[in-house]
């Protein structure tokens, strides 16, 4: 089933390459940063993993400012580059947001959709596939949970991510993207 | 079922978004080298299509190269940057092969293999998910037909882009790749 088949995509071509690197690649980030939080360091183990967002509608947007202005983009951690299937030098690349929270401190964090979504979303979309609204938020869960046991499964996965679920009949409230981010 | 999904994923999240770019892209290195074929310069319809690989093993291999000598890593294709589901600035570059026929001429294409084979390949590694050989390669072949359906009717890629089904059975054959890339 696609929402399956997508979890594992995201997993082993992408998860699987990118989290094992992380740490590194936040170590070069901070230095830059002479590891100050004011400067956007990434300072503890809740900052430094990869916090994926799944809205439950699967409408993904490519700036999450647009869902909450508490949410702005900071800065780009160290790009990564590897060979995959004949393209050379492929290039991974994650953001850096800051978020403010109902105090006004700031936080920041790694932060990005959970990509596949789009698919899912385009998919109900094409006339040709045919799945509405209701099958496409199975497939989210469907998906969400497949991803939640693979990662849980994976050594090297596994407490390097946080999947965070979003249920789009609160997306209404004010600030509910950043409050969700920060619940942790 | 997987093989459309991930079909899907790759027409929505990659082709889609890079084919309709790529005319501008090849114009750009060309004329960094000065438009002379000798120096690599994409010169005719054939060569500025994206030449896509689909192994029937789904056997993707990150450097091309090691299937067949005469097929060798040129150079990069301008990089391509977008905003994608909150990662900013997310790049999509494309590899220039040289490819050199059985009479030594040398001729130049965009290739790569059809990444999400990949995902394929692994699945079928893992016993959780348990499909085997046969499977894998119905699986690859429900692959290149559901993506050359969407293909043909999409305005934005049919005919900037050449799926190349490889039969591994084949694969044994001196300068097998080679051949299937020039042949068309
Ligand atoms: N956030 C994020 N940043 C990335 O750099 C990235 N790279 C992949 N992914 C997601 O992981 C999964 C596995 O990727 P795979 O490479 O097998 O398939 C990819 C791949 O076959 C192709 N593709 C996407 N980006 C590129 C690229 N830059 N170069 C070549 N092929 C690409 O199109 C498929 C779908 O891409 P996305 O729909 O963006 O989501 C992918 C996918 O869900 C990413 N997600």
């Amino acid at each position: 089933n696609v929402a399956h088949g997508l979890a594992w995509s995201f997993y082993q071509g992408y998860l699987k390459l990118v989290l094992p690197l992380l740490e590194a690649g936040v170590e070069q980030y901070n230095q830059k940063r002479h590891n100050l939080p004011a400067e956007g360091a990434l300072t503890d183990p809740w900052s430094s993993r990869l916090h994926i967002l799944l809205p439950l509608s699967a409408s993904v947007c490519a700036h999450p400012e647009d869902d909450d202005p508490r949410v702005s983009f900071h800065d780009h951690l160290p790009p990564m580059e590897m060979d995959r299937a004949g393209v050379r030098k492929r290039v991974f690349k994650n953001s850096v947001y800051s978020i403010r929270d109902a105090k006004g401190q700031v936080h920041y964090c790694i932060l990005e959709y959970a990509t596949p979504l789009l698919t899912l979303y385009q998919m109900s979309q094409e006339s040709s596939v045919a799945f509405g609204l209701p099958e496409r938020r199975q497939q989210v869960l469907l998906f969400y949970r497949a991803l939640r046991n693979i990662l849980e499964r994976s050594l090297e996965c596994r407490n390097r991510c946080r999947l965070i679920l979003l249920d789009d009949a609160r997306a209404g409230e004010p600030h509910f993207l950043s409050s969700q981010i920060l619940k942790d």
